[in-house]
């Protein structure tokens, strides 16, 4: 069964879509196969992976329509990693779902049909910085939530904003099967502030915060104009190395569960 | 009449909130009189400046219920600073002005009493990282809005879509003063990546970008854990430094208007 990861945090620029699209490429080296999921208007998991945003061919269509998602899945810069793009349109489909009934589930309709077909390993949700109705049908769709989270004060007051989310969202019966993936800390430098707020979230977080943290480089940055994720524009980074190691981290986690 | 200014980006952690705080704070000391409306769930302006978040002390209760505006502005950390706070329930309210019938001008009708008032020479609206309602409403109420901008290249890419926003909201009637103030640069290292961006973006926008730069500096992190700006935490800082030049530059401009 393919396993849906949502890559979710409502504060801003913490570091999700670099950790999408270099998680991704990293389990796909590992011989996973991967679909990535654009749920963000900003499209920048879809130009990350060296696609050209084209008004037509995203998420939009088949959450509003209700089409098939079969038809808007295309290839990335990374061999066995697959994207479903996204589009600036994709902001106005939050009001026409807020409108639909059922209005957290409209993911979850359009993605069973993929996940029954069985060929990803992984599905990885790109989320917007939300906490609106796309990253709500996110949660709702996914079996885990992986945490981003840079580390500042900002980043710190926000992580029990979204774990409180995905409490209500599995209590409530929306998605029971539910759990935290697990917390990464990213952008580190070793300042007293980003030493402190590790040493807070991981007393109250524990074993959910990962033992690999994510260095600051301006590598990270310069990778996305070259429509490729850090691991493959400059593999020898310390931000690249952080991500081969998180890759790793992830999956010898993931066979845990 | 208060001059309403929207500081927004739908790219996340580009430094909206430290923009608005720390302007806030700036103009203040300059003898102006300062309200800030904090629009993002996340409640970052309202922790930044020393306000504990309180469920039904915030934007979330006028906006839904209609209620008056003044029944919820309190004082800061900075004298002359006032702000009307948000809270985590403010996310439920995207859901709820979606089904209004004018849902874009919701906010400009419970700000409108106070603007009439005219006992704030500015009233700053920090807006959360999104193309959604809250953002609509906020550039739909503005007299004009600032950008603030990381040197990277995803905010590159996603300058377009806000300024294109800017320009649908004047032209399409829902606010036809609507302009836009100016774009600040952020976060600014010395590197390539960095001076790329800034050199493209002048190019592009060219007089609508700010002289001043604002630098990156750990001290602008360990701000809001005191509940300050970062220009009464540590003034001589660069980044301090650099939002003194801003304020500066910024009440030079309006002069202008
Ligand atoms: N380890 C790193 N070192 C330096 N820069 C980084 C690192 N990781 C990400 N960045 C840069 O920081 C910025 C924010 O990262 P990113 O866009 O991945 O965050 P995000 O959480 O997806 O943002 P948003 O909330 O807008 O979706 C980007 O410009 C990115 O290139
Ligand atoms: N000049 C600076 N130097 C270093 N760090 C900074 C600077 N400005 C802001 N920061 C830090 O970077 C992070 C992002 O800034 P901030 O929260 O102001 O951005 P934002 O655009 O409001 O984010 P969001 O999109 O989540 O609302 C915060 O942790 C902040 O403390
Ligand atoms: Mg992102
Ligand atoms: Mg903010």
């Amino acid at each position: 069964m393919s396993h849906v990861l949502a890559v979710s945090n409502q504060k801003g620029g913490v570091g999700k879509t670099t950790t999408v699209v270099n998680l991704a490429a990293v389990i796909a080296a590992h011989g996973k196969t991967v679909l990535v999921l654009d749920l963000d208007p900003q499209a920048n998991a879809t130009s990350g992976l060296g696609v050209e945003p084209k008004s037509g061919v995203s998420l939009y269509n088949a959450l509003v329509d209700l089409e098939n998602l079969n038809d808007v899945i295309v290839g990335t810069s990374v061999e066995n990693v697959n994207i479903i793009p996204s589009e600036v349109d994709l902001a106005g489909a939050e009001v026409e779902i807020a409108r639909m009934d059922d209005h957290l589930h409209g993911l979850q309709k359009v993605l069973d049909p993929i996940i029954d077909q069985n060929v990803f390993d992984y599905i990885i949700i790109d989320c917007p910085p939300s906490l609106g109705i796309l990253m709500s049908n996110a949660l709702a769709a996914a079996d885990s939530v992986l945490i981003p989270m840079q580390c500042e004060y900002y980043a710190m007051e926000g992580l029990s904003v979204i774990t409180g989310l995905v409490e209500r969202i599995r209590t409530s019966g929306a998605n029971p099967k539910l759990r935290i993936e697990g917390v990464l800390m990213t952008m580190y430098s070793h300042t007293r502030l980003a030493d402190d707020v590790i040493e807070q979230v991981r007393s109250y977080y524990g074993d959910a915060v990962y033992d690999t943290i994510i260095p600051r480089s301006v590598r990270a940055g310069e990778a996305p104009s070259f429509g490729l994720p850090v691991v493959a524009y400059a593999p020898s980074s310390t931000v690249a190395e952080g991500y081969f190691a998180f890759g790793k981290e992830f999956l010898d986690r993931a066979k845990a569960w």
